[in-house]
């Protein structure tokens, strides 16, 4: 029994490392 | 984190705790060498890279945005209490480089090198239209506004004659043009009705700062002043002075950190 699985697994988003949060705002 | 075998740092998350722990650390030690102007606050961790030391400790190498605050670095005020320079005020940012060494849970900055820079005029004016930029310190109608403003607290006061000691913020509105100027005066050993010449007047040994906010609004035929100082405590007089977080000289690298950790 043939499975279609989804696409190529998808590799999971590269969890962005950098910048951080901003606290205050951009100028 | 993928680990960076061979590049010898390890990559983690901007926002990572300990990242922000050792941002934190190296933003105090940034207000507390800078010797003029307003204390910064951390805005946000551009970039991270932690470089083990041999034998023991990391060093966190740092690229961080700071906002300037509205305190002055003479300012007691907890840094926690300071808001931040808004956009409409013409705010000023902080790009640093940092060394942030960890060793036994302790947070030490090794090396220190940051520049600011003040918003755009066009950035200001999308927010405010008929908001003051900053201008030159030696405009014209800063130094008239900071004398005036001088003469106006000194000519209220019955204490000491107190002599300007550093012009710190200035900005002009649109026409008709109105100045808004912050500046740092000290206590001299003069009293402020006896001062007939105050270039014979002295700075305290026990250091008494100010920090004064001035305008000088233009009405239809006249013009109007107004100053606020606040008078903070006398400084006890410091052993030996701060060392400077030098801006402008590239700072003494301590031999390479990156290669000798690696």
């Amino acid at each position: 029994k043939v499975v279609h699985s989804g696409p190529a697994g998808a590799a999971d988003p590269a969890v962005r490392l950098c910048p951080g949060r901003v606290r205050y705002f951009r100028i | 984190a993928p680990h960076a075998m061979g590049l010898g740092f390890r990559e983690v998350a901007c926002d990572d705790p300990d990242v922000e722990q050792a941002a934190l650390a190296a933003v105090d030690y940034l207000n507390q060498h800078l010797q003029n102007g307003f204390r910064h606050i951390l805005n946000q961790v551009d970039k991270v890279k932690v470089w083990f030391r041999r034998p023991f400790g990391v060093v966190f190498e740092l690229e961080l945005d700071t906002l300037e605050t509205t305190c002055h670095v003479l300012d007691p005020t907890p840094l926690a209490n300071c808001s931040v320079r808004q956009l409409v005020e013409h705010a000023v940012e902080g790009d640093c480089d940092f060394h942030v060494l960890k060793q036994d849970g302790q947070f030490t900055v090794i090396h220190a090198q940051c520049h600011s820079n003040p918003d755009s005029a066009e950035d200001v004016r999308k927010v405010c239209p008929n908001c003051g930029l900053l201008t030159s310190f030696n405009d014209s109608s800063v130094v008239n506004t900071v004398n005036a403003a001088l003469n106006a607290f000194n000519a209220q006061n019955n204490g000491s004659y107190f002599k300007l000691v550093e012009i710190s913020r200035a900005q002009n509105t649109p026409p008709p043009v109105s100045t808004f100027v912050e500046f740092v005066v000290a206590a001299t050993d003069c009293t402020a009705q006896g001062a007939t010449d105050p270039a014979k007047c002295n700075l305290l040994a026990e250091k008494q700062y100010g920090f004064c906010k001035a305008s000088l609004v233009k009405k239809l035929d006249d013009e109007e002043l107004s100053v606020a100082c606040r008078v903070f405590q006398k400084q006890p007089q410091p052993a030996n002075p701060a060392p400077a977080v030098d801006q402008a000289a590239p700072p003494v690298p301590p031999a390479n950190p990156p290669a000798s950790l690696v």
